[in-house]
């Protein structure tokens, strides 16, 4: 009997050869605690028989081949055992050796979890395997309780307990103890939801929704049982009555809820789903001669926004030039940084131009698409042809001719001829 | 320059000077790295000169400014490669080209001289200026060294009156004609380059009013003595060689 992994294969001694005479043999299968075993013969052949167990039940007992007429076959389904163990045993039968033409038998097995929370109660009246909540997990299950609530010693059955219970997921459901029983007597029950900044609770009540009320003739009043919810910054609001608050938007990222009773009268309780969304930021204003993107109707926390500028333009942030900007939506609802601004560039002042000059054809102060044009002075000349030469602020800020080979004006001089002249003697 | 006048500023703008050691040449601007010069301003004692013996000023117009102008810097000397003077008798391809370590910067003063194109010719008797800081007359035949640059306008002369004039001198003596030179001056001379001319240009004005360099002050038979010319090297038949050694160094 060797300890098997959890998946494998089992065969008779010598399969597919044929197996010895007068062999009478036994197999264990044993997995884990917590699995069953999937047993599917994959080749039976066998003249005398084999029998499947668990702890002495027998399973199956199969015998003959998959075409002999009288034989019982096991076919392919697979055969569970109901639990960690499982016996093979082949007999000996009025066998005759002179005449043995069968092979044995081939089996494949596997490990299967078992799923202990969709078994049945079990029948001895210990009731079900968790009181509350049954959570199954590979090779064994946990139980866990409702808010309110908390785990036994025993670990199944849970005692009245709701106090200092945090919830920090982004949504769930929360509801009175032993909802939708009504609650037990003297009951004070703290929910807390805290979610990270920039995120804000709603609380969506059921319909089903009852706490006792006290009737004045202001309306019900909450004097012995209560459902206190406790917002920042807000008065706290005490809830009862059988008139669900529907939909509450908190506004913040914290909520505490109070639920009290007192050990007189009965609240049959409550449940709600909360769930966040993001605070929101205003939406960003215009940028002159720029854009801001991504263009959205609203926008939420750690949002970013970009702002580019017009070709022509420079981001200016505070008088100084920037290189790029963006900005994100905070938890407090604003853009971490004011939206900046978009000036025109300029492209200096052109650079001098040796025996020639440079005069102004358009445009303001060296701005973006102001047009300057280079002239040479006789009997200088430019090596571009024409005398003149158009020059254009660009956006990259630098002066350009439409002429891309031009990268720097210049003024050649015309060979052999002086700027002034012999002056002619007259004397003769 | 013998019988001529003092240069105003600006109106020879081509014009450079030369200090080797202690001989004092010229030269003419062509581009804005290149001096063309005599190879024999450039060769003393058969050796050429090394870049950092020369001292080359330019837009001067009085020796005087280069106290207060510094040298260019010269990276290369190219000298004609079939110039052969050892004796100094024979002046035949007497033209270098100097390469400047910077790019001139051109203005009024610095000007560069037009090299000679296809449709320009040597005209006898055609009027040529010729230029330099060498020796100079006091309208008598006394010689003084100038320190202003100075100018005289001489005719070409037509090339077989060139060799008349040096019939009859001992051949031991005397520098040979060749096809790569031509002469300029008066038979009553008086009007004349001299020593210090060198390398300076003999500039010819085309049709179209610019002046070109036809050719390089290169020897005489003293200055402007009666009977004698100026000889200049041939700038036209070098056109190839000056673009060459331009286009590849």
């Amino acid at each position: 009997c060797v300890p098997l992994l959890d998946s494998g294969q089992i065969h008779s001694p010598q399969c597919p050869q044929l197996y010895p005479v007068n062999l009478q043999k036994q197999w264990e299968i044993s997995v884990p605690d917590g699995f069953q075993i999937n047993l599917t013969f994959t080749h039976v052949d066998i003249k005398s028989s084999i029998t499947v167990l668990h702890d002495e039940k027998v399973l199956g007992k199969f015998c003959g081949n998959e075409n002999s007429a009288d034989g019982r076959h096991p076919g392919y389904q697979p055969i569970l055992s109901p639990g960690s163990r499982l016996t093979l045993k082949i007999q000996l039968s009025d066998y005759n050796p002179d005449r043995n033409q069968n092979v044995g038998f081939s089996a494949q097995y596997q490990a299967i979890d078992i799923d202990e929370c969709s078994a049945p109660e079990p029948e001895d009246g210990s009731g079900p395997l968790c009181s509350q909540i049954c959570l199954n997990t590979l090779g064994s299950y946990l139980c866990a309780c409702h808010h309110g609530y908390e785990l036994r010693s025993d670990e199944r059955t849970c005692i009245l307990s709701c106090v200092g219970g945090v919830f920090d997921e982004l949504e769930g459901h929360l509801m009175s103890p032993g909802y939708p029983n009504p609650s037990p007597d003297a009951l004070s029950c703290q929910y807390i939801i805290s979610v990270e900044s920039g995120f804000t609770v709603s609380l969506n009540f059921s319909d089903k929704f009852h706490i006792e009320s006290v009737d004045t003739e202001e309306g019900p009043n909450c004097l012995y049982h209560w459902l206190e919810v406790i917002i920042p910054d807000r008065n706290p609001m005490k809830l009862c009555g059988g008139t669900s608050p529907g939909l509450i938007n908190t506004n913040s990222n914290i909520v505490k809820l109070g639920y009290n009773i007192d050990n007189q009268g009965q609240s049959n309780g409550w449940s709600l789903e909360y769930s966040t969304h993001r605070v929101t930021c205003p939406v960003p204003g215009e940028v002159a001669k720029g854009r801001v993107t991504p263009s959205l109707t609203e926008y939420f926390y750690r949002d970013y926004i970009f702002v580019r500028c017009d070709e022509g333009y420079k981001l200016m942030m505070n008088g100084a030039e920037i290189m790029g900007f963006s900005t994100m939506c905070q938890s407090n609802g604003e853009w971490h940084l004011p939206l900046p601004e978009c000036h025109i560039i300029d492209c200096g002042e052109p650079d001098p131009l040796l025996n020639g000059g440079v005069n102004f054809l358009s445009g303001f102060q060296n701005q973006y698409l102001s047009v300057v044009q280079y002239h040479c002075n006789e009997p200088f000349y430019s090596p571009y042809g024409g005398n003149n030469v158009s020059l254009t602020c660009e956006a990259d800020r630098q002066w350009r001719s439409n002429h891309d080979v031009i990268l720097r004006p210049a003024c050649l001089p015309v060979c052999g001829r002086p700027m002034k002249q012999i002056e002619n003697h007259f004397q003769r | 320059i013998i019988g001529g006048n003092d240069a105003a500023e600006h109106t020879i703008p081509w014009q450079a000077l030369i200090n080797v050691g202690s001989s004092r040449g010229g030269g003419m601007i062509i581009a804005d790295r290149w001096i063309l010069t005599a190879a024999h301003v450039v060769v003393l004692n058969g050796q050429v000169q090394t870049p950092e013996a020369l001292f080359v000023y330019l837009g001067v117009t009085d020796v005087h400014q280069i106290i207060e102008n510094l040298s260019l810097n010269v990276t290369a000397v190219h000298v004609h490669s079939e110039y052969n003077n050892p004796n100094n008798l024979n002046f035949d391809h007497d033209i270098a080209l100097i390469k400047l370590k910077d790019p001139i910067t051109f203005q009024a003063a610095i000007m560069p001289l037009c090299l000679p194109s296809e449709d320009d010719t040597y005209d006898t008797g055609m009027m040529g200026m010729v230029s330099g800081f060498g020796i100079t007359d006091k309208g008598n035949q006394r010689r003084f060294l100038t320190n202003k640059l100075k100018y005289v306008h001489v005719p070409v002369v037509e090339q077989k009156k060139c060799s008349i004039s040096l019939k009859g001198k001992p051949s031991s003596r005397t520098p040979r004609l060749t096809n790569n030179m031509f002469c300029a001056g008066t038979p009553e001379g008086g009007k004349d380059s001299c020593n210090g001319d060198s390398g300076s240009g003999f500039t010819l004005q085309s049709e179209n009013g610019r002046f070109w360099a036809a050719g390089i002050v290169s020897w005489g038979l003293g200055c402007g003595q009666k009977g004698t010319y100026g000889f200049y090297t041939k700038v036209a038949n070098y056109v190839d060689w000056i673009n060459k050694i331009m286009r590849e160094n």
